[in-house]
């Protein structure tokens, strides 16, 4: 993955709000990436272009060897359905789907171009979640920490070979939180590439380095948080 | 501030969820509670009954020397509107309106009762909790730590003298959620009774005790955090 000088404003009125200023980051295949970073820094806007959920102002997004912030909207929905799996940072679950058909939403949109629908493996991944007991409920019949999980579960239900997470243990208890770090850590052993956006210091130093970001711009050093 | 034996089913077809089972507890004025357990657990129910957002399906909810369960949609809402500022898991700003204005709404709706509507005073609660530069912005055009923020700044907006707040540093990082534990301590002081939802040690361990939940139960023993 390579992000190239890469800018990201928004325009209102006379005052231009920048979200990301000429930022370069380079993510080997299988490397497990967290970014941190104050509030309004532009981590989920780093983590939209490179989940192909947005486009740059001005710069470069390859991932995988492909450059994808100027495939068409159809070219681009496709490479995401099959390459990427997103935890967004509020959920973002469809509310007329229980939680068993969020979760098999992702299966059906990639069935169109070849792949298959399989319950099995989405009730097991709700169950590795702690899911199982709520399949067939709505997201407003569950608590945050609930819609928090089936989010994740949603995001694995193709097996994606990248992982891209956004506070994904904010709405969780240690215990249940932890649940989840096991997870990431199982998903990059298992050879993913895993870039997510955490403030839990636990987290943050699970991974191989972080990417501190600050006002839109990366800042250097990338050891672990101490604070 | 006194819930007694309060229980909160949902019946979904054959099966009946509990969310809390003969929950009881009194909170003094002027305390500073911090609501603890993992997800599903019952504490945003528990919030919600205390706040007047819910109903329980069997025992009583007072608050203030006034049992507020039984009041009148109507009668609920203004008791609401200057007794309680509610800070929710997920924020529900108004998405057609402005940061500001989602700040003067409460004292807007107050004002049909008599209080009065202070843009001043709006202001200087974006400014605490540092969000000035962001007035005329939508929802959607602010980062997620940025909507807790304006959540928290509406919440205060009519000097409530209770405040209740669901995970309200969950989206922030740990610079920014200082400031906001600041702002609880501040209120505390104040003489303010507070009662808030936390997973975060720091926080939790500010408040003057704790409770903590476990499948709709309140479990034994009040000291802090150690994990
Ligand atoms: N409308 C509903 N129908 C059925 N079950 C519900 C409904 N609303 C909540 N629940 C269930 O009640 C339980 C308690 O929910 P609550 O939101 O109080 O949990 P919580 O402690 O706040 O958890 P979290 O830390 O994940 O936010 C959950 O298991 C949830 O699935
Ligand atoms: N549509 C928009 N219009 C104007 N400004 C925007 C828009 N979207 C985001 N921004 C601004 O861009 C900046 C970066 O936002 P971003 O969501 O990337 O922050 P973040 O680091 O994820 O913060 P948080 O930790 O609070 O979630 C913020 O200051 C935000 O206000
Ligand atoms: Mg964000
Ligand atoms: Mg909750």
């Amino acid at each position: 993955m390579d992000i190239v000088a890469t800018t990201k404003t928004y325009v209102m009125g006379e005052r231009t709000f920048y979200a990301l200023r000429e930022v370069s980051l380079q993510v080997e295949h299988g490397e497990f990436v967290a970014v941190v970073g104050p509030s309004g820094s532009g981590k989920s806007t780093l983590l939209n272009l490179i989940a192909g959920i947005d486009r740059p102002t001005s710069g470069e997004v390859w991932v995988g060897g492909r450059r994808i912030d100027t495939l068409s909207e159809n070219a681009l929905a496709r490479w995401r359905g099959s390459q990427v799996g997103v935890v967004f940072q509020f959920f973002q679950l469809l509310p007329t789907l229980t939680v068993l058909e969020n979760v098999l939403l992702p299966m059906q949109l990639r069935s169109l171009w070849g792949g298959s629908v399989d319950r099995g493996r989405a009730g097991a991944v709700l169950e590795r979640v702690g899911m199982s007991s709520h399949l067939h409920k709505l997201p407003s019949e569950l608590s945050g920490g609930e819609r928090q999980r089936v989010a994740l579960a949603r995001a694995l239900a193709n097996d994606p070979p990248i992982l891209i997470a956004d506070e994904p243990t904010g709405n969780l208890d240690t215990a249940t939180g932890g649940d989840v770090i096991r997870l990431f850590r199982e998903q990059h052993e298992a050879g993913k590439t895993v870039i997510l956006v955490t403030h839990e210091r636990r987290l943050a130093n699970v991974a191989s380095r972080r990417v501190r970001m600050l006002d839109g711009r990366i800042q250097a050093g990338d050891g672990p948080l101490t604070e």
